[in-house]
């Protein structure tokens, strides 16, 4: 349907970083790759630095993928917060 | 701020760890700075933290310095709206406000058009600030959220501020909560604000277990505005008024007597002075009564003198407005409207506004979000309470008091309230505590924190513990407090089994192959070493028995025996085995059992301690009973 194929930016969160060397570009390039997501333009930010994920556009059919890959431990909307 | 740190009891010359507190490091993820304000200025301090691994980035006029030692800012969406700087520079005034607030130096003679006057100061002046910019005009994303906790925890940073939020949500599907989780997995305490939705019950986000979550009380400063009538009565209004209008009286005019009818509104839309609904040639030059609290931008925009506001939604704290305002109660508010009423020319002046003193201070504000916690009932939130309520501090020269169109007041320091004020003031007092501690675990600062707090009344407070937490927060007490309730990872892992999170999860989250949740590593959440307990029951006429398993380590004396004093919530026994705790040596760690038991009455929330008091610390730890609904 539409609302299937519409892209939202979720954030896929992976937990902590992986051991040892890691490219987190690559890992979240290949992920997208794998569940059908033109990846390169898709990948909006990678987090590397403390922790593991990516923020990306997706489908909701990429998003139901990625929620049950492994290494995923959830995949939730990119929402906004606000100030107090 | 000007008053809160000596309203709480720690003043300018407060003993401090000058050599570690140089070293302390403050993340806050907020709005970015206004780099030039006094509050963050360098002078005198020396060379960077050696820890620090951040960065400045510094475009658009913006340049760190040995106090701003990092400043970086995140808009994934790319999409900058109008007025908004890409770049760390602060343009809304909310992340000076804080930021100072935490750990701004100390500025003399700071206030509003003399308003609130004194030495702003932050908790630790001599701490240093790193600066993540993450919330614009169009609020705050959750992948900048996340990108600034990435990057705050490996920059080194010592405690994160983050006076944000929305809904209560599930803790892996919450960018704050995950990053407050991480950031504790790196010895790093997140304070977070509890949110501005109160007083209406469940309603605390940022609730997770790891992170500090913060209420808001008052401080005994009190900003009121007086509305004089020409039949020599007086009204005194809640409103930080700051203008000076030139001549004795104006006309004064009720706002439904005044519609826009041009534009098809009626007196019950002007009434209320809303967009649009004033007719600008009865209203130029006059005072307009509105029977609602408002922004003041539509009598501003009909040409008005100023704004009598009335209803009774928000009558403990004191609001801004771009134009001559008060806001009155509805019984003084009605008292004008008759004057109104049976004067053939009323006419009246709004004067600048006084401080007066608060006698009640310190109390929860109504707007402070309240509890329960809705994702684990069994944890109480909010944590502890803060000033939050008309605090003075640093602002933004690229806005305006209100930041609303009309307004033409840029100023150094302004005075605003909410929870987002209260966060910084636990930030800072966090950070002092860590100055003397540098050791010290996240929650261990935070324990130190919760049972050093200054008990509240349910007197003032009908939500009690609700509103509060344990209390009102208290850092000199907090450097000392005797015994503390620590947790680390693998606490919070057991917590997160007994809550129903997977094996698979968890693997990820800590990182460790080897976590499972098996029956010894599946904690309930009475088990989880939190320093206040929380019991709820599903019914007012069930018996409910918890048993909450707790450990303390001795961070007071060597030798030393503590006895548990309890108080029981209305309808419970509590019972704590052993009753004595004998230490012998620093850092030990002796475990204990509480047992609850009882019928919580409905409607309330049934409120006791327990404090263990060795003669010179005592440990208070708020129990409260409850019915979920």
């Amino acid at each position: 349907s539409e609302s299937d194929q519409k892209a939202n930016t979720y954030i896929v969160y992976m937990g902590d970083l992986p051991k040892g060397d890691f490219s987190a570009s690559s890992l979240h390039t290949s992920m997208l790759q794998q569940v059908g997501s033109r990846a390169s333009e898709s990948l909006i930010r990678s987090y590397k630095r403390s922790f593991n994920g990516f923020v990306a556009k997706l489908t909701e059919e990429e998003r139901k993928k990625l929620a049950s890959m492994e290494g995923v431990v959830s995949v939730f909307p990119n929402e906004k917060k606000k100030l107090h | 701020t000007t008053r809160s740190w000596d309203f709480m009891g720690f003043p300018q010359g407060v003993r401090r760890a000058a050599g570690p507190e140089s070293d302390i490091i403050v993340g806050m993820l907020d709005t970015g700075v206004w780099p030039e304000s006094e509050s963050f200025s360098d002078e005198g301090f020396g060379p960077l933290p050696s820890k620090w691994k951040g960065s400045c980035q510094s475009p658009a006029n913006f340049t760190c310095n040995n106090k701003i030692i990092g400043a970086k800012y995140y808009k994934s969406d790319g999409d900058f709206g109008q007025g908004e700087i890409d770049s760390p520079r602060d343009s809304e005034g909310h992340g000076s406000h804080t930021a100072s607030t935490a750990a701004g130096r100390l500025v003399s003679d700071a206030n509003l058009f003399g308003l609130g006057s004194g030495t702003a100061r932050g908790a630790v002046p001599g701490a240093r600030i790193a600066v993540y910019k993450i919330c614009w005009s169009g609020g705050c994303s959750e992948a900048d959220i996340l990108a600034a906790f990435d990057d705050a925890i490996a920059d080194g940073v010592d405690i994160i501020s983050l006076s944000v939020g929305g809904g209560a949500l599930d803790y892996f599907e919450d960018s704050i909560a995950i990053g407050a989780f991480h950031s504790m997995k790196n010895g790093i305490l997140t304070s977070n604000s509890g949110g501005n939705s109160g007083p209406d019950p469940e309603t605390i986000s940022n609730v997770s277990p790891w992170s500090l979550t913060v209420a808001a009380s008052t401080i005994d400063r009190k900003f009121v505005a007086k509305v004089k009538l020409d039949n020599s009565k007086a009204y005194e209004g809640m409103a930080i008024n700051t203008f000076i209008l030139n001549q004795s009286m104006y006309p004064l005019v009720y706002g439904g007597d005044v519609p826009n009818t041009r534009q098809g509104f009626t007196r019950e839309e002007s009434r209320y002075c809303i967009f649009g609904s004033l007719d600008k040639t009865l209203v130029n030059g006059t005072i307009v009564l509105c029977d609602a609290l408002a922004t003041g931008e539509e009598p501003l925009n009909a040409g008005a003198v100023g704004t009598v506001m009335q209803d009774d939604r928000y009558l403990d704290l004191a609001f801004s407005f771009p134009l001559p305002a008060t806001y009155l109660n509805l019984s003084d508010g009605g008292e004008v409207y008759n004057y109104i009423n049976t004067t053939s020319e009323p006419t009246a002046i709004i004067e600048k506004s006084t401080e007066i003193k608060d006698e009640l201070a310190p109390f929860v504000v109504s707007f402070s979000s309240r509890g329960p916690n809705t994702i684990t009932s069994d944890i109480l939130k909010p944590d502890l309470t803060a000033p939050g309520v008309d605090i003075l501090a640093a602002w933004s020269l690229a806005t305006t008091v209100t930041g609303d169109e009309g307004d033409t007041r840029v100023v150094p320091y302004n005075i605003i309230s909410g929870t987002s004020m209260s966060c910084p003031h636990a930030t800072g007092a966090a950070a002092y505590v860590k100055s003397f501690n540098p050791t010290w675990s996240p929650a261990a600062i935070k324990s130190a924190l919760m049972t050093t707090a200054s008990p509240m009344t349910a007197a003032i407070n009908n939500d009690a513990e609700f509103a509060y937490g344990a209390g009102h927060i208290d850092p000199v007490k907090a450097v000392n407090p005797g015994l503390v309730y620590d947790a680390g990872e693998a606490d919070y892992v057991k917590f997160l089994c007994g809550q129903g999170y997977s094996d698979k999860s968890l693997r990820l989250v800590t990182g460790d192959n080897s976590s499972f949740c098996s029956e010894s590593n599946n904690a309930t959440v009475w088990d989880l070493n939190y320093p206040s307990f929380a019991i709820s029951s599903s019914s007012k006429t069930e018996s409910v028995t918890r048993v909450f398993h707790r450990t303390v380590t001795n961070v007071g004396s060597p030798v030393s025996v503590y006895k548990a004093t309890v108080v029981a919530p209305p309808g419970f026994t509590v019972v704590v085995e052993p009753s004595v705790l004998s230490f012998k040596a620093m850092g030990q760690k002796l475990a204990f059992a509480v047992t609850v038991s009882g019928v919580a009455a409905s409607g309330s929330v049934g409120s006791g301690s327990l404090v263990w008091d060795d003669g010179v610390s005592q440990v208070r730890s708020p129990i409260v009973a409850f019915v979920a609904s």
